[in-house]
């Protein structure tokens, strides 16, 4: 039951999934759950909406988690996410007025078919699991898919690298469910968060080029005010900026989509660590690592109702 | 053994290019193996003084092991034994949690 969920230890997707069931039917106040599609494999790809149901026009905020299979330590935070938010409604003054004023759709994995593969069968598998029609390679970057710059500097247009752009843009059914998501709600999303791992950082557009975005002040004074709050937790050092220059130019990515799309906030978090466990971050190390980046996000949604 | 035990005696090489000459050579000498690149995701992405994880297979270590050496390339291994941090990850607790 809810109660009894371990938030520290890593979770498989039928367990991932039956846990976003028992949210949604034991907080019938906070939660709604649906489905904005299937997966390739025709897994439906579930998302929780947080926030009380005080007016239909609230703004939005989108986290999603696990675009990259092997990166477990994503889910793994969307779940304390949802498990903070909740638990914390009643007597944190801050999350009450987060949820009373905004909504938060949480997708705690975003490419099932892979996660799922990443348990069952290759623990360092990345991409999703379609099937390429020349090649026996399996498999499209989630993250190199999107209908921006698509297929271009950053990413490979070979189906057996790990950064495939794939046959065409949206061509994953992952993808375009959430582009399609996010398109219909565009006017209220106003910050789009992807959580990835490893390299603490905290990532903002653009990745496809060396530029400046229009609302820099804003997106730069967001990320330092959140990676300072990730700080005050355990001291631990998040670099921030631009994904094109701090980590490397990349094309077709969900945060420039998302920026493109009209959302005026977009980060990619790099969660723990940089470099000693790589993607085997231990179990005990969950709790800080959620516990940080959680307090990054609430600043951020925070400052969505702040003007700038 | 999780997943059959299909990672032991792999390892995670830590590699640090400091010259756009030695980026070619890491290139080139990964580009003959089959890796699985961690950091960054692809070969066309490595840089200089940018560290590059990679993920070898246990029976291609001891040739990146020469290879880098012969090469004076600087490296280290973070993972000794991938099958042995798989299984202190998730362990045996959660199959035995999940039976």
């Amino acid at each position: 039951s809810a109660s009894q969920y371990d938030y520290e230890v890593y979770h498989s997707l039928e367990e991932i999934q039956s846990w976003m069931f028992e949210m949604n039917r034991t907080n019938p106040d906070l939660v709604d759950m649906f489905s904005v599609g299937k997966s390739y494999e025709g897994r439906p790809l579930y998302v929780l909406q947080l926030g009380k149901r005080s007016r239909p026009q609230k703004k939005a905020v989108w986290i999603d988690c696990g675009v990259h299979a092997r990166e477990w330590i994503g889910p793994a935070f969307c779940q304390w996410f949802v498990k903070e938010a909740l638990s914390s409604y009643k007597h944190d003054s801050v999350m009450r007025r987060l949820l009373n004023q905004l909504n938060f759709y949480i997708m705690p994995v975003f490419n099932v078919d892979g996660y799922h593969f990443s348990w069952t069968t290759d623990r360092f598998w990345r991409k999703t699991r379609s099937k390429n029609r020349k090649f026996h390679c399996r498999g499209v970057d989630a993250n190199r898919n999107w209908k921006v710059k698509w297929c271009e500097e950053g990413a490979s247009s070979h189906p057996c690298d790990d950064t495939y752009c794939g046959p065409y843009p949206e061509s994953e059914p992952e993808v375009k469910a959430v582009a399609k998501f996010l398109r219909k709600h565009k006017k209220r999303v106003k910050a789009y968060i992807s959580i990835h791992a490893y390299a603490q950082m905290l990532l903002y557009p653009y990745s496809y080029k060396y530029a400046t975005i229009p609302n820099f002040n804003c997106v730069e004074s967001a990320a330092q005010t959140a990676v300072s709050a990730l700080y005050s937790a355990y001291g631990v050092k998040y670099r921030y900026g631009p994904a094109s220059t701090t980590l490397y130019v990349t094309s077709g990515s969900s945060i420039d989509w998302a920026y493109r799309n009209g959302i005026p906030y977009t980060f990619a978090f790099e969660l723990r660590d940089t470099g000693y466990f790589g993607f085997l971050l231990p179990e005990s190390l969950i709790s800080p690592t959620c516990t940080e980046t959680m307090r990054a996000v609430k600043t951020i949604a925070t400052g969505l109702l702040k003007k700038c | 053994y999780l997943y059959n035990n299909r990672y032991a005696g792999d390892q995670v090489f830590r590699i640090h290019p400091n010259t756009e000459e030695e980026v070619g050579r890491v290139k080139s000498i990964l580009g003959h193996l089959k890796v699985d690149l961690w950091q960054p995701n692809s070969l066309s992405l490595i840089a200089r003084n940018a560290t590059v994880d990679v993920h070898v297979k246990s029976n291609d270590t001891l040739r990146l092991h020469t290879r880098l050496k012969q090469e004076h390339i600087s490296y280290h291994v973070f993972i000794t034994n991938l099958q042995k941090e798989i299984e202190k990850q998730t362990g045996y607790r959660s199959s035995r949690r999940r039976r």
